[in-house]
């Protein structure tokens, strides 16, 4: 794909083979690809440096359309943000790397523990915690999830903290009963905050195929999901299927996540995101 | 369903015999389609399309009486041979301990079905013995010491201050005169590249006599298995894959792309969250699954 070349068949099946290896889905490469080559008998377009640039046009048109895009804090404090999604995609570790961005601008951070399932999960944003300098609340393994974020919620009140980073365990979205665990979790929040969760982050890990639709569309039907946090971006997966999800189901990507260690997040750029595609 | 929509491409030919080169691609862009949306990679959809078609046009079969059966069932029996058309076992040491490694990107699930592995030799009234050798993860050792007490099995670790050459080397002479017959080592995840951790894994691998390397894998893995897998093989000739979190709804068409670039066979699935949530890979099972 570099250098010149005509503009002719084989090259708009290229581009559709490079969306596909990316991870978009086949419906979403096959309609950008239809517009490109809409876009290149409409307009005569004969330069194949020009239908590449055309398609990062489109794609960073899906990604960065629409509001939603930060990490703001309300105006309402304690600010309380929920962590979901499946087994092991970086959920916890991505909440560590939230909290130190907010400790560094002088916030007044509270990790909440609720994930009282897995083994050592406790003990793993404890450690967390401690790096980082913020507190924790934690029950005991086992406990309600629910019960530690109305802990959670309550201490941060009392103490006037700025946000709460709630950890929940990773959950099949298949699985009937963690589901409806976490919308209990969700109604919680909005029992004890007397609103929504300010952010509803669902953390999806970039090697994931077309599977991560599915899961966006599922959290979306328990919990009032905000945006999208893409882990794991240092690795060669491209994490193209958020261009499907942004553009089918219109949740933003807000942050990306870029290796294990606590300064390794970032807001998500889609410029970046697109170059990187075709990096 | 697959059969649905070949029998929708085919549904015309009922009243005549045989069939157009435009049907065959049609019959085999619908094949194609179906493999890319189970995560199947690009590539190698293209060459096993490829194979199918030769078949369908060598057996003549376009002219037969029901030509969507007939593809369904070269699809199925090259997808079951391709993924490795029977059951692989894991290899016994003729020289005991048994050692047994996991490998895998981060959170894969190798410490659970590393645990689960351990638990597994036990009921089949072996000494199992877990090795802590994640020594960069937080909690990580204490993950596997929790689930080492959830079932039985002993852990054995040496803390996160030494690297985890030198775990494997103490934790063989402890199973040594531990009488251990199996070793099971959980290993930090790591991306295939980065060279630092990848020559750790090789350390460990030459450092010790490692009877089975296991490369974990999430079912829900896309387009990116291919590299993942290569690269770990290639550094490692891994000897098997344990496929995880195949309880979710995840096509899981990695497992398809992995065994077609590496030769190297599925032995295992993870099937949920608890102990004995590990499972044989059936290849017929899987290739079900993959098709939808
Ligand atoms: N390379 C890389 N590794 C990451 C990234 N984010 C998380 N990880 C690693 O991924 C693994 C899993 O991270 P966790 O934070 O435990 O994931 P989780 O979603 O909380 O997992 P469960 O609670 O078990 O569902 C750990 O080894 C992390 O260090 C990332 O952006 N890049
Ligand atoms: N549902 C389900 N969850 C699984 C399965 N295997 C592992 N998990 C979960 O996946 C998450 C990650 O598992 P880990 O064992 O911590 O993964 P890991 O590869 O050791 O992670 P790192 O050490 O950070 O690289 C945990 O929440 C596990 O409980 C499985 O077969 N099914
Ligand atoms: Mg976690
Ligand atoms: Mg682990």
């Amino acid at each position: 794909l570099t250098g010149r070349r005509p503009v002719d068949d084989e090259l708009f099946d290229e581009l559709e083979e490079l969306l596909i290896q990316a991870d978009l889905s086949i419906h979403t490469s096959t309609k950008l690809v239809d517009s490109l080559r809409e876009a290149a008998r409409r307009e005569r377009l004969k330069e194949s440096d020009e239908i590449k640039d055309r398609l990062k046009t489109l794609l960073v048109q899906i990604l960065a359309e629409g509001d939603g895009h930060g990490i703001e804090l309300p105006t309402e404090r304690p600010a309380v943000y929920l962590f979901v999604g499946v087994n092991g995609v970086g959920k916890t570790t991505t909440i560590a790397k939230l909290a130190y961005r907010f400790k560094k601008s002088g916030m007044r951070v509270i990790l909440s523990a609720a994930d009282t399932f897995r083994a050592a999960a406790i003990d793993q944003l404890e450690i967390w915690a401690n790096r980082v300098g913020v507190e924790i609340i934690k029950h005991q393994h086992g406990a309600d999830p629910g019960a530690v974020v109305f802990d959670s919620i309550q201490a941060a009140l009392a103490r006037k903290a700025d946000v709460v980073l709630v950890d929940t365990a990773g959950r099949l979205h298949n699985k009937t009963n963690l589901m409806e665990e976490l919308k209990k979790v969700g109604r919680i929040v909005q029992k004890a905050l007397g609103r929504d969760p300010d952010e509803v982050i669902l953390v999806l890990d970039a090697t994931t195929g077309q599977n991560a639709v599915t899961q966006a569309r599922e959290f979306m039907n328990v919990v009032p999901l905000t945006g999208i946090a893409l882990s794991k971006i240092d690795g060669t997966a491209k994490g193209g299927i958020v261009v499907t999800i942004k553009d089918e189901l219109g949740l933003p990507i807000k942050l990306a996540g870029s290796g294990e260690q606590l300064d390794d997040l970032d807001d998500f750029r889609p410029q970046d995101f697109v170059e990187a595609l075709f990096g | 369903s697959l059969s649905d929509k070949l029998q929708n491409v085919f549904q015309k030919l009922r009243s005549r015999g045989g069939l157009t080169e435009q049907e065959v691609n049609d019959a085999l862009r619908e094949v194609r389609l179906v493999l890319l949306e189970a995560d199947v990679n690009y590539k190698v959809v293209k060459d096993f399309v490829g194979r199918v078609k030769e078949r369908a046009i060598g057996e003549d079969i376009l002219k037969g009486l029901n030509p969507a059966q007939q593809v369904i069932k070269i699809v199925n029996e090259e997808l079951v041979g391709l993924l490795g058309g029977e059951q692989a076992k894991l290899k016994v040491s003729d020289r005991p301990p048994t050692v047994m490694m996991v490998a895998g990107l981060h959170g894969a699930g190798k410490t659970t079905n590393v645990a689960k592995l351990a638990l597994m030799y036990k009921k089949q009234g072996k000494r199992p013995l877990l090795v802590a050798g994640d020594v960069y993860r937080p909690a990580a050792i204490m993950q596997l010491r929790t689930l080492g007490e959830q079932i039985g099995v002993d852990v054995f670790d040496i803390g996160d201050k030494q690297d985890a050459v030198a775990v494997a080397g103490a934790a063989m002479h402890h199973a040594r005169s531990n009488g251990n017959d199996f070793v099971l080592i959980d290993v930090a995840g790591r991306l295939h590249i980065d060279e630092e951790m990848m020559s750790e894994l090789k350390r460990l691998r030459s450092s010790i006599d490692v009877t089975e390397v296991l490369l974990v894998v999430d079912a829900m893995t896309g387009q990116d298995a291919v590299n993942v897998a290569q690269q770990f093989n290639e550094a490692l000739e891994i000897d098997g894959v344990i496929m995880t979190k195949m309880d979710g709804d995840a096509r899981g068409g990695a497992a398809l792309s992995i065994k077609a670039v590496t030769g190297k066979p599925i032995k295992l699935i993870g099937t949920s969250e608890k102990m004995d949530g590990l499972e044989p890979f059936y290849p017929d099972r899987m290739a079900s699954r993959i098709l939808g």
